[in-house]
């Protein structure tokens, strides 16, 4: 178990360090196993440097810095173990327009390889327009779900009203 | 393999017979608050054999609170179904189901009666559902199933926390 | 202080009931202490009907119905105590269009009053453009905040460009 | 009262000398992600008191964590100072500031000397600072100051919790 946990630790680390570049548009970042020498007991600390800026632990960066951090790490795990469904319900809700773009750049790279298919929930304009197909979720009855599928060349401004 | 249709009747929200095609890329899923997008999600953990109540937001009733529990115009029901399919065109399952091009995978859940799976029509039990998505390198629990919330909640967990996320996904 | 709390309780209830179904365009909600005889020793417990849905407590509403119901809190214990400064932090983080507009309406209409003055933090284009004056923070230099004052009419592009 | 201006010279990413203009009604902020939005928030926060470095985002250089710590062009500096204009154009201030049009209250720290706070050039201890925003219904731990996060925070405590933010707010 051991072994295998510190297999996992350098795969995804390596990942990490590769994701976090990619998405940051710059600057570097880390993985580290602390406050125990044996792997099984310690803790995953992520220690990162956003362009431009002095290295810190997650606690000390922004709040959609410390969001894309997160996500780099949640992406490094996926890379690691490829699964063939990734699901996302509104991740890029902390984001600035730059770091949704990069988020999606990442998306489309993934899914070229064909293996695995995305169903991406979000709120952002950016983000919808990126998909490959669209749908509606709407409430026309009270407490009543029902699926509609839209045709990408609408305007969005629908979807988002109750 | 791949995941092509989700099937959901009588699960949360979503009391109507409601088909959700995964098509190949990226698939958005948008709509106001609180309208069901991430019971969507629920369902799919569901039907891949998601065990905790809790993790599907559940209340005081348990497991049971995924069936649809009514509006002011529609009564409660008593029983929820989701099923998912799976194209095996790839041959890539485990060899139990290898043989068939395409995999159903079902879930049912009846008051007072407890939750039943099924594979390609035959009951089967959790583990075996369990199995096959391990085996499939995916699951209720994945690290690629991203629920709402999931990204603060590794912002804000401790170091002993994250790497038992780690160890999950290795 | 059993008395103070009481009577506090009573005061953010009556504006919580209110603010809800104005925040919500309907339904109703109310606030409860439970879990001790005490109200010292008591816990606050929201109760939400969004409209046409069943009457539950916080757990069981979607994120942004949740984000929604807090917000309904934090501005009934600000109307039991107005204050003359309220800075909100990307509280619209999770909410869809309909709300986001609902929202700012409240904004407006406690800003109208004369007594508070608002700072808003926000990455949504319609909470921007409801703003009397916009601030742009920036770092050019990597690593160095500065502040800039923005053109209402200018568009919203740049601003949330790294 | 009202407030009118915040001066920031050395505070986080604010390195050179910053005014923010609080107008009337509603003033946006703007900007990419990490840029120094929320660092605003805690120069308000830190001016009108707060005591304590976790709720400042310090790490372990506790309260000293808030003073400009360099970047790859810029030298770390030694000192930070915050000032806050307020119009009491309305004489609402509590009687000890209540002559004056204006009160500005500013707070200084500098590495390994502590902080100090002044309201109109006169040092004072941190408890008149407390005592003069408390009576203007304001201060840094005000349920009107909404810190990033605190909606989620409200949302995921427990309900005992909730009540003792209720009993601050009283
Ligand atoms: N068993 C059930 N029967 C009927 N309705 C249910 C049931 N369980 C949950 N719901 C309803 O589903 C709604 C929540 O839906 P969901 O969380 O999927 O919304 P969402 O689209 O993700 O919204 P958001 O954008 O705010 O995250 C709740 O308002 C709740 O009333
Ligand atoms: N003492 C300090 N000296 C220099 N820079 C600092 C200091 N403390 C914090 N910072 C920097 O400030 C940045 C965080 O700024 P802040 O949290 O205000 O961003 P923000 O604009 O709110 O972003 P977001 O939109 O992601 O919430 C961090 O990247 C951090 O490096
Ligand atoms: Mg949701
Ligand atoms: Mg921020």
């Amino acid at each position: 178990a051991r072994d295998r946990l510190k297999a996992a630790f350098d795969h995804v680390n390596t990942h990490f360090q590769r994701l976090f570049t990619q998405l940051f548009g710059g600057g570097k970042a880390h993985l580290a196993l602390i406050d125990a020498d044996d792997p099984l007991g310690a803790g995953l600390e992520i220690y990162a440097q956003p362009p431009g800026k002095t290295l810190q632990s997650l606690s000390l960066l922004s709040g959609g810095e410390q969001a894309l951090a997160s996500i780099s790490l949640i992406f490094a795990m996926f890379l690691t173990n490829p699964s063939p469904i990734c699901v996302l319900d509104e991740i890029d809700a902390p984001l600035d327009d730059a770091n949704v773009d990069r988020v999606c750049n990442l998306l489309e790279e993934i899914a070229a390889r064909g293996e695995t298919r995305f169903l991406v929930i979000t709120h952002h304009r950016m983000t919808m327009a990126r998909m490959n197909r669209l749908y509606g979720v709407t409430m026309a009855e009270r407490g009543v779900s029902q699926l509609v599928s839209v045709d990408l060349q609408q305007s969005f401004e629908f979807l988002e009203a109750a | 393999i791949q995941f092509s249709r989700l099937r959901i009747n009588g699960f949360k929200s979503f009391v109507d017979r409601t088909e959700l095609d995964i098509g190949p890329g990226l698939t958005g899923v948008v709509g106001p608050n609180g309208c069901g997008k991430s019971n969507l999600v629920e369902a799919l953990r569901w039907v891949m054999g998601e065990n905790s109540a809790k993790r599907m937001r559940g209340g005081e009733g348990g497991m049971e609170d995924v069936i649809f529990n009514g509006t002011a115009q529609r009564s409660a029901r008593d029983l929820a179904e989701v099923s998912l399919l799976l194209n095996n065109g790839s041959r890539s399952a485990p060899a139990a189901y290898n043989g068939a091009d395409e995999i159903e995978v079902s879930r049912k859940i009846e008051r007072d009666h407890g939750s039943t799976y099924k594979i390609n029509g035959k009951t089967v039990r959790a583990r075996d559902v369990h199995m096959l998505f391990a085996d499939t390198v995916t699951g209720a629990n994945s690290p690629a199933m991203v629920s709402q919330g999931r990204v603060a909640q590794i912002i804000n967990s401790k170091p002993v926390d994250r790497r038992l996320i780690l160890e999950e996904s290795a």
